[in-house]
């Protein structure tokens, strides 16, 4: 199954 | 005092209108060197980003003494700009420590000028920073033909499959009730620059997004006769969309992986 991921994974907070 | 004077009104227009939907409240940030606004959907799952240069030709005038934010609803922003006719030089008006944004319309021939302000809003928004990285894999196709496949495929299922090879790529759909593929090869022989294909590829990459998302960002296809899709496996996928004469929209979406 494929999950949706968040962008907050990502990339860090300015 | 900030003040932008955009030669066509309808470049603003598409612009609000490919991002209203998805984004409801953003910040126009303004500076010496542009207009920057970066903002993500209510789940976090899509990003915006959108860069308009001061020193393009789009704009006739710009300036910008100190940099100012401008929170503004893009719903009432979509309204205000509808009373603009397509041709119509449009005027971004703020003061300094601004409660409210100015448009004003001109009309080609000068004969018609009208004055809108809208209040501004302190939006909470959480920045991102975006790293500048070298992608796997760019695509650039004409942005139709990326909007008919997110179009077709969102017919048959939730996500499309991604796949760019030295071939080409590949855009595949699996669903309940059937499944879809679309292929493009790379097209070196078509005449017209904005209607070829073209892969560059450092790394294969086979990349799951919600085609929810993708058929949102397409609604910006009428802002650019190309898209450039830039793909790393298991990183968000950058859908862009160059603006002539003023910079570029892009939009980031986080992929599909498995749980």
């Amino acid at each position: 199954v494929k999950g949706q991921t968040s962008l907050n994974s990502f990339f860090s907070k300015k | 005092m900030f003040e932008a004077k955009m030669l066509q009104s309808s470049v603003l227009k598409k612009i609000i209108e490919s991002l209203k939907d998805l984004f409801a409240d953003a910040n126009f940030d303004c500076s010496s060197s542009g207009i920057t606004l970066q903002d993500m959907d209510s789940s976090h799952v899509a990003l915006c980003y959108l860069k308009l240069r001061s020193d393009e030709e789009g704009f006739e005038d710009y300036r910008c003494d100190r940099n100012i934010t401008l929170g503004v609803n893009l719903g009432l922003m979509s309204k205000i700009l509808k009373c603009a006719g397509n041709d119509d030089v449009v005027t971004l008006r703020a003061e300094d420590e601004p409660n409210i944004l100015t448009f004003i319309f001109d009309s080609k021939n000068s004969e018609r000028v009208s004055k809108y302000d809208i209040k501004l809003m302190e939006i909470d928004s959480e920045l991102l920073g975006i790293p500048d990285t070298d992608y796997s894999c760019v695509v650039k196709m004409p942005s139709h033909e990326f909007q008919r496949i997110c179009s077709n495929l969102s017919q048959l299922g939730d996500s499309v499959t991604i796949d760019c090879h030295k071939e080409g790529v590949d855009f595949k759909v699996a669903g309940e009730q059937g499944s879809g593929a679309i292929k493009l090869k790379q097209t070196t022989s078509v005449d017209k620059e904005e209607d070829q294909v073209t892969v560059q590829l450092n790394e294969p990459v086979t990349q799951s997004f919600a085609l929810k998302f993708l058929c949102a960002f397409t609604k910006a296809t009428s802002l650019s006769d190309t898209v450039n899709l830039s793909l790393t496996q298991d990183t968000p996928v950058v859908v862009e969309y160059p603006i002539a004469q003023h910079g570029y929209l892009r939009f980031y979406l986080a992929p599909k992986i498995e749980e």
